[in-house]
């Protein structure tokens, strides 16, 4: 199954 | 002094209701070309950043940037008290421990006053930067907000594919499986009603569908929603004010 990114992938700061 | 006036006390409430069950403590910034927000979901897959731009307001005035941290739970108590054609004030000093709101009926000499305490909330505001994405969608927001609600029945996931000429929802769970497939079109009548589509790659992407169904409830704001998607991205859901927006960045799910 796939698993669920967080945003810190993409934005630093999160 | 923070003096800001809606026309109509339904739109902030609106507002409100299309981001306040994903995330509960929020800092509105203050500043003089109106009021922008952000926050992240407990499980930092969801941002929500908002922008009030002042032509949205009947009357803005701030003259001094200030900020108000609020528990958005508090505030919809407080907002459920006036009526939706009040026409509504957030009135706050420079240095606020409170801000005041005032429900106005016009027509009956009215006048409500609530004072929603303010909270000091520790969160750091995020520069988001323009963002490149490979297809850009813009459809009808009740639209979007049904397939989203019928196809979130089925799983916790939902598959957005994006080819030049189609637009395809899937949701493949334990009781079975949906898809519903839509095509660009203008709908010369009812523009409203049109299913845009720019894309410069495909797209294959897989959204929780708690998330999603979150964001479906910003649909009260705009005829309209914007969907904006790419691999490298968070996507990318907005809804348009008079002036201003409420968008929602989502991180998407993949492949282990």
């Amino acid at each position: 199954g796939k698993k669920q990114a967080t945003l810190a992938r993409f934005f630093s700061a999160v | 002094m923070l003096e800001a006036k809606f026309e109509e006390a339904s739109l902030f409430k609106r507002i409100i209701d299309g981001f306040k069950d994903c995330v509960q403590l929020v800092n509105f910034q203050c500043k003089e070309d109106g009021i922008i927000a952000q926050a992240v979901d407990d499980s930092r897959v969801l941002l929500v950043s908002l922008e009030i731009g002042i032509e949205a307001f009947q009357n803005y005035r701030c003259d001094h940037p200030v900020t108000l941290g609020i528990d958005l739970t508090s505030l919809s108590k407080i907002l459920r008290c006036g009526n939706n054609s009040d026409t509504l004030t957030l009135i706050a000093d420079d240095t606020p421990d409170t801000v005041l709101l005032l429900f106005e009926d016009t027509k009956k000499d009215r006048v409500a006053e609530y004072s929603l305490k303010l909270m000091d909330i520790d969160a750091a505001f995020l520069k988001i930067e323009d963002l490149a994405y490979d297809c850009t969608l813009m459809m009808p927001s009740s639209e979007f907000s049904k397939i989203v609600r019928d196809l979130s029945q089925l799983s916790d996931s939902l598959n957005i594919m994006i080819t030049k000429e189609t637009i395809k929802f899937v949701a493949d769970g334990d009781i079975g499986s949906g898809s519903v497939i839509l095509k660009p079109f203008v709908n010369m009548d009812k523009p409203e009603d049109s299913i845009k589509l720019e894309m410069d790659q495909p797209v294959d992407l897989t959204f929780g569908s708690k998330y999603l169904l979150d964001i479906v409830k910003g649909s009260a704001l705009a005829e309209k929603v914007g969907i904006r998607l790419s691999s490298e991205a968070p996507a990318l859901f907005q809804f348009d004010l008079k002036s201003g927006y409420l968008q929602f960045f989502l991180a998407p799910k993949f492949n282990d």
